[in-house]
């Protein structure tokens, strides 16, 4: 329930109405959107239990490792309802076509198979808040320095975890694990989104906030 | 160095 009620709002990618749609307008669009969004991943994560008294620089270090991970879980999520199609935002909807033209088939492929897999499981929103927070302490980051307190962290996380699916979901005794198994293809796609935006950003063609810009050099 | 970043300031920040 901690969890659930520090689910941030949703964000909106307001795409500018007066620029003509391109390639450069999606990319712009999209980057944008990821600057606001890592505003709210980092006042999400202060809201995750344990995650604030962990040392300052252990919180960056995850932080840096994680946030593409934690973003792109959010949209798997956010796209559970439509077969297909990427919701980056409920104004920001990108089906097969409007992909391809942007040069995120691979990108977007990743995502929609991530977003295959919580839909057979009929992923709900709990187990999503759950999973992402486990996410979150999952950083395999080799700069942090507590890792005993980060561990702590995950364990209690893997415990909420396993006490929710043993009182809602006891018909499925796997069903926490199975969950668990879709981290490595989540971690796969922040790798793969990664990329795709580091290259942009060394390409300098989209413009890119400082946050955006930071935590990809990071 | 780290201590000039944005996410530092973020995390930093009260709320």
């Amino acid at each position: 329930s901690h969890l659930m009620a520090a689910e941030p709002e949703k964000l909106f990618a307001m795409p500018d109405p007066l620029v003509q749609d391109s390639y450069l307008k999606t990319m712009t669009t999209l980057c944008d959107l990821a600057d606001r969004e890592l505003v709210v991943i980092i006042g999400w994560a202060k809201h995750i239990p344990g995650f604030p008294s962990l040392s300052l620089a252990d919180q960056m270090s995850i932080l840096q490792s994680v946030w593409l991970e934690v973003l792109i879980l959010g949209v798997a999520f956010r796209s559970l309802p439509y077969e297909d199609e990427i919701v980056f935002a409920e104004d920001y909807i990108m089906d097969e076509d409007m992909s391809t033209m942007a040069g995120l088939t691979e990108l977007n492929g990743a995502i929609n198979q991530l977003a295959r897999k919580y839909r057979n499981l009929q992923l709900d929103k709990e187990e999503f808040v759950m999973l992402k927070a486990i996410a979150l302490t999952n950083s395999d980051s080799v700069h942090i320095e507590d890792l005993e307190a980060v561990q702590h962290l995950k364990d209690v996380l893997h415990e909420a975890l396993l006490e929710y699916e043993s009182t809602k979901h006891s018909d499925e005794p796997r069903r926490a694990g199975k969950l668990l198994m879709t981290l490595p293809l989540l971690r796969q796609t922040a790798n793969r989104a990664l990329h795709h935006f580091y290259n942009l950003k060394v390409e300098g063609k989209v413009p890119m906030h400082k946050l955006f810009l930071e935590m990809l050099e990071a | 160095k780290e201590k000039h970043k944005i996410l530092h300031r973020l995390l930093q920040n009260s709320s």
